[in-house]
């Protein structure tokens, strides 16, 4: 039946092009096999799904190009109109089955008016035969009607949205996180249901390898510099970043030292420094190796006019030279000279767009280039700008976010120790 | 718009249930879909496919129809009986 079945429990799916089109004279069978293989390998790219050609009639997708009624229920009607169909997954024999009307004119690198571009619309059924159904959404490749071509099977990059809506049925596919094999328990214990919620306190996010990580207590997404979540899923800090202890229960601050791009965290009085994502020998060392205040540090970050560290904590910030290894001199200096700042920031971060940000609970701030003035119109809401929630999402009630130990007096920000809600990350 | 020959209030009716728009005329009474569930269905289709929700089979809704697409319906049957009941 055409009624979605939520998704295939296994990850490794055969298929097979079970009959070709009949003119072939247009497209020959390598060709439409590497399409097939392409089409699926756009799905199996970004999610833990794995497929494979075999040559037996019992593969998981069977391929056909068929007219007509050919015996499934629904029959295709000539040229135009319907051009192709799937089987949601299942169990029942025909699940993940495609097919497509051999009474078009299959085409691949055509331009438009010559046909129907085989490959965009096998992305399409593959949608289906993997799980997802229409959308009304413009740029999907899950919208009903043809598109016409999509460009270069090689370059083919799928809509966000589609990404988005097969995460949320397989999860990513990261070369951190260990796909569960079948049969095998996950090595990686699955995270609490710790989506990100639009109305968490991320407290800072900053460019790490072109990405960004938001952290809040001891889990951290990634957001690519589109501010694309690259999964809604987080991964757990100290499994990624190997050295930390595993009973930290949230980090305080990170930025990536200039010079040689090590990574530095710090958590209350100790701090650690990373080459990649492992840690160096001899660490973690005392926050005083820096000439900082026995309380720890808030927010720290290379401000991109000058190259130097700055900390934040309470209402005072330090100048750091990372190039000598040493305080500047005249420092700390009262917090108020970064005009529009709050204190006791979150955290704080500089983009490629040569401008800094600072966070604080749910809002940011810009201050441009070389100016130490909050930029007007700030602060924003994180979550609209930096998650891409809509109005509804980014200013929901928290409630179902608040855990007891935020749950605190709203006019004044709980120190952000206590409620675990710490956002810390690296720059580059 | 100009008033609808028989044959595409046909076409169109025959679509929209081809595509979960419409539940099925009843195989038994051959009931046929009441005006204000082929308005409602209507609407519904051009909303998916980004049309002004006229609630009529104009033009651009007629011109819809016509675009090669795939024959999966865009709203279940589950869906659509959910939505019935």
């Amino acid at each position: 039946s055409l009624t979605p079945q939520n998704k295939w429990n296994k990850r490794h799916l055969s298929w097979r092009v079970k009959t070709y089109p009949k003119d072939s004279a247009l497209l020959g069978r390598d060709t439409v096999r590497a399409l097939m293989y392409y089409a699926l390998k756009v799905w199996s790219d970004i999610t833990p799904l794995n497929f494979h050609e075999v040559a037996g009639s019992d593969a998981d997708i069977q391929i056909d190009f068929t007219k007509a009624d050919h015996n499934d229920g629904y029959p295709f009607d000539g040229p135009g109109g319907t051009v192709a169909h799937a089987f949601f997954p299942g169990e029942r024999f025909t699940a993940g089955d495609t097919h497509f009307d051999d009474d078009e004119a299959w085409t691949f690198r055509s331009p438009d008016s010559h046909g129907m571009d085989l490959f965009a619309v096998a992305v399409h059924e593959f949608g289906h035969a993997i799980g997802l159904v229409h959308t009304s959404a413009m740029e999907s490749i899950m919208r009903p009607y043809y598109q016409g071509p999509v460009g270069d099977p090689l370059k083919y990059d799928l809509p966000y949205e589609d990404k988005v809506r097969v995460w949320q049925l397989y999860g990513v596919r990261d070369s951190v996180s260990h796909t569960n094999q079948p049969g095998r328990p996950s090595q990686t214990p699955e995270p609490p249901n710790k989506n990100v919620t639009y109305s968490n306190h991320f407290n800072c996010f900053k460019v790490l390898f072109c990405g960004v990580l938001l952290r809040t207590g001891k889990y951290f997404w990634r957001l690519t510099r589109e501010k694309h979540l690259v999964s809604l899923r987080p991964a757990q800090i100290h499994r990624f970043w190997r050295g930390l202890p595993t009973n930290l229960d949230s980090i305080d601050a990170v930025y990536e030292r200039p010079g040689d791009h090590k990574i530095v965290f710090f958590k209350g009085l100790k701090y650690w420094v990373f080459k990649d994502n492992i840690v160096e020998e001899g660490y973690p060392r005392p926050i005083s190796d820096f000439g900082l205040p026995t309380e720890g540090v808030d927010a720290a970050f290379v401000w991109l006019h000058n190259d130097k560290t700055y900390f934040f904590k309470d209402k005072h910030f330090w100048r750091y030279d990372d190039h000598l290894r040493r305080m500047d001199l005249g420092y700390p200096k009262e917090s108020i000279l970064w005009k529009g700042l709050p204190a006791q920031l979150d955290d704080a971060m500089r983009w490629s767009d040569g401008s800094s940000y600072f966070f604080k609970g749910k809002e940011y701030w810009r201050v441009p280039g070389s100016d130490m003035e909050v930029e007007a119109g700030y602060p924003r809401l994180i979550a609209k700008d930096w998650l891409r929630c809509t109005e509804m999402q980014s200013d929901s009630p928290d409630s179902e976010t608040k855990s007891t130990e935020t749950r605190v007096n709203e006019h004044h920000h709980p120190d952000h120790a206590e409620n675990g809600f710490e956002v810390c990350s690296c720059t580059s | 718009a100009p008033s609808l020959t028989t044959e595409q209030l046909d076409t169109g009716v025959d679509w929209l249930s081809r595509f979960g728009y419409l539940p099925p005329p009843d195989p038994v009474t051959g009931q046929l879909q009441t005006k204000e569930a082929l308005t409602k269905a209507i609407k519904a289709m051009q909303k998916f496919g980004g049309l002004k929700e006229t609630g009529v089979l104009d033009q651009a809704t007629l011109g819809l129809m016509k675009l090669p697409r795939c024959s999966l319906p865009d709203v279940s049957q589950a869906e659509g009986a959910k939505r019935r009941r």
